[in-house]
This record gives C-alpha cells, structure tokens and sequence, in this order.
C-alpha cells in the first residue's frame, strides 16, 4: 500500500488500479459511530410512531359530550321494540323471502342450521337463535381452552395491573366491568380497591397470570354461547346498564364501552384457577338467556343505576355446594333479538 | 353481542389466533 493521505489513497485506489478495485480499510471507531448514527434515528423515530399512536386513539375517543348524547337516546326503548316487533309472527307465505332477506344480508350459511327448512321458524327471533347441527362445529379436544361462540376476536392478551383492553389501545378497569368482590359484602355494596389489588384477589394460585379475550358476535354469527372449558360455574352477576351497539367501530370510540352495557357475569372456578365468561348485550341483541337460571330477567324496562348489579350464588341450590359444572362445549345460553 | 372471558393461566398459556380473527363456535383457541 503506497504512503499517501486516507483521502489520495481512496481517490487513487479508484482512479489509478482502474479495473483492479481495491479495499480501502476504514478504522473501526467511524464505523461505530456510523452504526450509532443509524440506531439513534430508528429509536428516534420508533418513539415518534408511538407517540403519534396513543395520540391517535385519544383523539379518536369519544368524549364525555357525545358519550351524554349517545345515552340519551332511547336504546333500551327500541331494543325492546325492536325485540317485540321480532316476536312477531310472520305470516307463511312470508317466511321464506324474508328470512332469504336476512340471510344474504348478514351472510347465515343455511347447511349449517339444524334445522334447514326456512318455513318453520314462526318469526325472525327464532330464526335468529337457530340452532346449529351437532357436526357443524366439531370440539377441538387437544386445546385447553374452546371458542365459546362463533365471532370476531377483538382483543386478547394478559389482563395487567387491573386494567383490560377493549380493542388495543382503548382501557378499562377489571374492577368496573366485574363488580366487587362478593366475599364480606352485601349486595349492591361497593367496596373499591386498587385495581392491582383487585386484580391479586382473583388470582389463586402462585405465578398464574389472570388472561382477557373478547370475541364480538356480529349479526348474521350463531347467537347462542357454549363453555369453553370444563369449569364449575359458581356465581352470577347481572349489571343491567345501557344498550349501546358494540360494534369494533363503538368499541374503538367509546372507553369502558363493555362496563357501561348491561352484562351477565358469570364466575366460577377451572382447573387452573378463576375463570369467567360475560355475555354483553347491545341495541339490537339485547336480552341474554341462561338455560340454567330462571331468574334472570334482562333488558327490562324500568330505571337502574349505572354499576349496580343482582347477584345469584349457584353453590345454594346445588346438592353438593360446589356450583354447576359444566363441560367444554356445553350449551350455556343465547342472545336474543331485543 | 360480545363474550368477555377473564380467566387465570400458567404463564406458559398460548392463544392461537390474532385479534381480528374469525372464530368458530369450538374452535380451539387457547393451550398450555
């Protein structure tokens, strides 16, 4: 290598070998410092993105304004109309174009319905609640955990330091969607704690994590729900509450969207520790069935406040005080029209 | 309608699918 300056040595190393290319050493420390260079401007702007992000889901949020607009219209009013409308036997001749309707509408696959001949639902709200045949949705035995339901999969993850998420991006409190704890506690009696706190009580066992999935049902889906584990259902808890649409477009603009809607929680216990199951209504699909549990009555006229909730321990009515067990794939309830 | 499910798991717990995803009735979704 001949004696001359980096700067000779760069130029004649392509001017004068010509053909003959030569590699040029460059010291260590530049090519250091030009990798640092690049790193800085990926965090650099990796950090932009994400400030940008959360800005965009706050600016997308509703705000307490629309949120009071919003309630006061009368949803729990039309969905209760809407639901005795349904109810509504359709005359004969009728059932098959309007029930044709709805199916090319929302997308129902008819072979998969038990019952395929359109004529013999007496109106949409039992055509609306189908049932599906036993082989149309075969149970998936190797997984510990089974789809409850057919539907979209909003968000899923751990549920961290009591605050879940409803799509990413878009929080709310464990503590406000579930209710109290009922253990020393009248009902109707809230006793807030922190949502850490909250979250640490329901957890039994030693290094489990306590997960959230929310699967949204949209209109043409089977409405009816199934246990998606083998679990012992122990207690249920029914939050009467608005009837807002749950739609993701709601969920991503409304914060707290599934606390504010009336919901039936029920609570129990699987082999791994606490698990629940909620069925959260909505304008259109307002009422939800328990097979097991007579008492329960929703989407009902008349006032309510928002947060509170009736409470129903099945360990009482049980023979043996253990609650009612179900299996992974057992039928559980339904929504209905209304 | 929505289902919510809040469940506790080992840390090991895996769901199997991705949010946006379409889910059939006893499909499973979730393993240790």
């Amino acid at each position: 290598v001949p004696k001359v300056s980096w700067m000779r040595r760069i130029t004649k190393g392509f001017v004068n070998y010509g053909r003959n290319l030569k590699w040029v050493p460059i010291p260590l420390g530049v090519g250091f410092a030009y990798i640092c260079y690049q790193q800085y401007g990926h965090i650099k702007k990796r950090e932009r993105r994400r400030e940008l992000s959360s800005n965009d889901i706050a600016d997308r949020l509703a705000t307490q304004w629309q949120i009071n607009i919003y309630k006061a219209l009368p949803l729990r009013f039309v969905s209760r109309l809407w639901g005795q409308v349904n109810s509504v036997d359709v005359p004969y001749g009728l059932r098959k174009p309007i029930y044709s309707l709805y199916t090319r509408l929302f997308n129902c696959d008819l072979s998969e319905a038990l019952v395929e001949d359109l004529t013999t639902y007496q109106n949409l709200s039992a055509f609306f609640r189908r049932e599906l045949k036993p082989t149309a949705r075969p149970l998936d035995k190797s997984k510990s955990l089974v789809s409850p339901c057919d539907g979209k999969v909003l968000h899923f993850g751990k549920v961290e330091r009591g605050w879940m998420e409803q799509v990413k991006g878009v929080t709310y409190t464990l503590q406000g969607f579930l209710g109290p704890k009922t253990a020393n506690q009248q009902e109707g009696e809230v006793k807030q704690v922190s949502n850490d706190h909250f979250q640490s009580r329901l957890t039994t066992k030693a290094g489990n994590r306590l997960y959230q999935c929310i699967l949204y049902l949209a209109p043409g889906d089977y409405h009816r729900f199934h246990s998606p584990a083998d679990w012992t259902i122990k207690h249920r808890r029914h939050f009467p509450g608005l009837l807002f649409s749950v739609n993701p477009g709601i969920a991503r603009w409304i914060r707290g969207l599934f606390s504010l809607n009336e919901r039936v929680v029920l609570c129990g216990e699987w082999e791994h520790g606490f698990f629940s199951m909620t069925a959260v209504g909505a304008t259109n699909v307002g009422s939800i069935n328990i097979y097991f549990d007579e008492e329960l009555r929703t989407n009902k006229k008349g006032k309510f406040k928002q947060g509170e909730y009736r409470d129903h321990d099945y360990t009482a009515i049980t023979r043996d005080s253990a609650g009612i067990r179900v299996a992974k794939g057992d039928s559980i309830g339904e929504f209905n029209l209304g | 309608s929505t289902i919510v499910l809040i469940f506790e798991a080992p840390k090991d717990f895996d769901f199997s699918f991705r949010p946006g995803d379409k889910v059939r009735l006893n499909a499973g979704i979730g393993t240790l």
